[in-house]
């Protein structure tokens, strides 16, 4: 479902070029549910924001679905990121005025689900991350972890079949890791595509392929 | 140096109060190395707000140095908050529109270093955590675990007395997070009192005390 070849992802900054991805083939299939891991400034980040379409490389070819992204219009960009890929950034992302429950609602905004529907879908959604209790407060009223779970809700919310996650448990207790590990599981087995990154093996041993970079390049790439 | 007692940080929600500190007692001495643990939302980064002065409690004595921090005026908050405590924040806190170098810089600018020095003690301070390289780049410019290690960098540039860390490994990979809790043995070893949550247990074998928080209040209490 997913086809990278040669993906480089290259900043020119003065004199100097920054290579965060410097030549990346790697092939995703329907169901794959994968870790991508590797040092701090590997180019983890980057990859993921190029497979969910919020980035364009340097040069390479990124095939999604059988449609060439490069070659992809404005409108098939847009549907593409709100319908079929879900994202969980590694800085969250939330809107800071709005409480979580309108945070978590917005993807079903954008999709034109009416209001009632949209208010239980995502009730229900923060209840399946543990903070039915928090409904109503903003952002800057949520400890670290309850953000990171918002952002979580807030990706999974309409039902994408490619779910993206950059170190969805990084603030999260041994706990609540696994209850939202055991959410990406169920995930997996109703047939949706998985990539997470993490630093955490123990969170990698959830998935069933690791994939570690090194210097924007991979350096192995191992079922498990 | 720190003395709490029955400490509590209540937020009143309409007509719900929520309880983030629920009657906290807490000592810590001079040359203390703890970590302190608990479930996302147990009260963690709101206890060490209120131990870095930069949230008061609802009720319960805070002694800082033998001062009661409830009677300190402005000027003498400033000062600690500038001087005597480096804090790193759980969502960094950085400046977006300056580069990670003026970043580290800034709480020098506060104490009236010279350019010259600040320029040289900052650049020592991003090279001690490896991002000799990312010197000139913004924050938007870096990966999630380079502005982790800048916040670091900048919160030990003053050389404080004592270090409050949030989650300082949290998007950090295994090798990086060594480095950066060498860094923190070191300044035990050199006398600072040094307080860090966590939620990864490897991280909190490097301390010499674990303090474990639920639902706003100390569970657990042990020197290791
Ligand atoms: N401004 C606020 N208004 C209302 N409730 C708040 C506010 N700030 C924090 N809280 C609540 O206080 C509780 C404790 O928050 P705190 O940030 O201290 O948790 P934490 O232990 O650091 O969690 P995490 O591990 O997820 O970072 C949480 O349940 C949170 O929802
Ligand atoms: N806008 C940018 N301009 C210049 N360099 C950048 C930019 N964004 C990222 N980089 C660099 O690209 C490299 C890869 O960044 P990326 O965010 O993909 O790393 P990562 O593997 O996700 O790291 P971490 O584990 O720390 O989150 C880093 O060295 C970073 O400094
Ligand atoms: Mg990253
Ligand atoms: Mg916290």
């Amino acid at each position: 479902v997913i086809t990278m070849r040669d993906l480089k992802r290259h900043y020119s900054m003065g004199e100097e070029t920054v290579k965060a991805l410097d030549g990346v083939d790697l092939e995703f299939l329907k169901n794959d549910y994968a870790a991508i891991m590797g040092p701090s400034g590997s180019g983890k980040s980057t990859l993921m924001n190029i497979i969910g379409c919020l980035d364009t490389p340097t040069s390479g070819t990124y095939i999604l679905n059988g449609q060439n992204v490069a070659e992809m219009d404005d409108d098939e960009l847009a549907r593409v990121r709100n319908r079929e890929i879900g994202f969980v950034f590694q800085t969250f992302n939330l809107l800071p005025r709005i409480n979580c429950l309108r945070n978590v609602e917005l993807p079903l905004i954008y999709a034109g689900v009416n209001p009632r529907e949209r208010e239980e879908r995502a009730t229900e959604a923060l209840n399946r991350v543990g903070l039915g209790d928090r409904i109503t407060h903003k952002p800057t009223e949520l400890s670290g972890g309850q953000i990171q779970r918002v952002a979580i809700a807030r990706a999974l919310i309409n039902n994408p079949s490619i779910i993206l996650a950059d170190e969805p448990t990084g603030n999260l207790d041994t706990a609540t890791s696994q209850d939202i590990m055991e959410i990406f599981s169920d995930l997996s087995k109703a047939g949706n595509t998985i990539i997470l990154i993490t630093h955490e093996e123990d969170i990698a041993l959830y998935t069933r392929r690791i994939i570690r970079l090194r210097d924007g390049r991979i350096e192995s790439d191992k079922k498990q």
